[in-house]
């Protein structure tokens, strides 16, 4: 599903260059369970983008369903941005000044879907992360765990075959967090292919494979048996 | 220094009343070193906003240092958030598009110190949460636990005598996140006052006092001995 072909990706600042991933070379199956792990500037948020096309290498290549994702165009990438690949971000991107409900919708508004089915779905939802009576709030009139299960249950609502999850426990009690795991745990087992940003080592032994980063470069790369 | 009486906070968004807080009580002396722990949506940002001065109560009372916060004026008020007390944003409330540097001269602009001195503090205390060379990234340009630190950096430069810290270490990984609980740990032995809202247990059991929170109500206060 996704082959990384020594990929750099360096920002420029000025006169300044951010080296921020290195040589990256990687190969991931459909239906993996991967937990990507590493200090605080690592490039783990920087490699999440570059999967979820959402930025480009600076040189390498990126084949997403043996498509080389530097040969698509603008609208075949937001196309598959909406529908095949669900992101959470790790720092929500959320319309402030919309409800929890809206934002969720945004996805199922970009597909077309019709209004009483994308409202039932959008609600099914975030039920199932616990908000079931948030649902009308703005998104700024809710806690910083409430904001990220919206994210969550946003990246979740398209039924997408690839989540990407940046740290998405980050800002939730150890019980809440299970919940969320516990979610990406059954996608998995139906088939979705799960790419987890966490620092929580109890979180990451859940999953089927841990890839360490350390400044910009693969540190290890192990699967579980 | 902290002592609330009876405090409710509720939440009007049109027609719905949300009851985020419920008859709190406490007392807190100077130099103590407190985590806040409990379910998301329980009201911790909620109680830490009420005694930063950055909200008020619904009914009820605030003492800090012995005034009565309601009775205070707004410049009263923010001169009392810019010099007494380091708050750290549990969404970081940095201005994006500035320097890290400049984000932690913000509190000593306003307290006026002078350019030279001002920039030498905030780079000293940028260097000791590690993030030395990158000081001229805008905190648009760091990633999340980087932008994390920022808001630390900034809650402490001025040195207040309260530091109220809204889950710190929410987007870091655990070495980096035992670096801050670390600089934590010395200003409390140095004198400050230091109120933690964390879902982590191993941070929790490192401060001197415990005070869980669930659905608005205190639901346990437990000191170290
Ligand atoms: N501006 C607001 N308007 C309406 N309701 C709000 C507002 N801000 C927060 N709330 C609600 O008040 C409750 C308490 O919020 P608070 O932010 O204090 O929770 P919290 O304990 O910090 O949660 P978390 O661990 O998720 O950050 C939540 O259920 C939230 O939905
Ligand atoms: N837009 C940008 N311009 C310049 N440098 C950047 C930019 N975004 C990120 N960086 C730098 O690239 C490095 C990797 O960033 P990245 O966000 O991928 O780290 P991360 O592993 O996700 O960290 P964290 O755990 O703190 O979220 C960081 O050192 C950061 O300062
Ligand atoms: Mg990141
Ligand atoms: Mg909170």
């Amino acid at each position: 599903l996704i082959k990384m072909n020594n990929v750099f990706k360096t920002y420029v600042l000025g006169e300044v260059k951010v080296p921020a991933l290195h040589a990256i070379s990687l190969n991931l199956e459909d239906n993996e369970y991967v937990a990507i792990m590493g200090p605080s500037g690592s490039g783990k948020s920087t490699l999440m983008n570059i999967m979820g096309c959402l930025d480009t290498p600076t040189t390498g290549t990126y084949y997403l369903g043996r498509k080389d994702v530097s040969s698509l165009n603008d609208n075949q990438l937001s196309d598959i941005r909406n529908t095949k690949i669900g992101f959470v971000f790790q720092t929500f991107n959320l319309l402030p000044r919309s409800s929890a409900l809206r934002n969720v919708e945004l996805p199922l508004i970009y597909s077309g879907m019709p209004s009483l089915k994308r409202k039932q779905l959008a609600m099914d939802v975030l039920e199932r992360v616990g908000l079931n009576d948030r649902m009308m709030h703005k998104s700024n009139e809710l806690s910083g765990g409430e904001r990220q299960r919206v994210a969550i249950a946003r990246a979740l609502v398209n039924k997408p075959s690839l989540i990407l999850a940046d740290e998405p426990t980050g800002n939730l009690d150890s019980k809440t967090g299970e919940e969320i795991i516990e979610i990406m745990q059954r996608l998995h087992e139906h088939g979705n292919t799960i790419i987890l940003v966490t620092h929580e080592e109890y979180i990451a032994k859940q999953t089927k494979r841990i890839i360490r980063l350390r400044d910009g470069v693969i540190e290890s790369d192990e699967k579980k048996i």
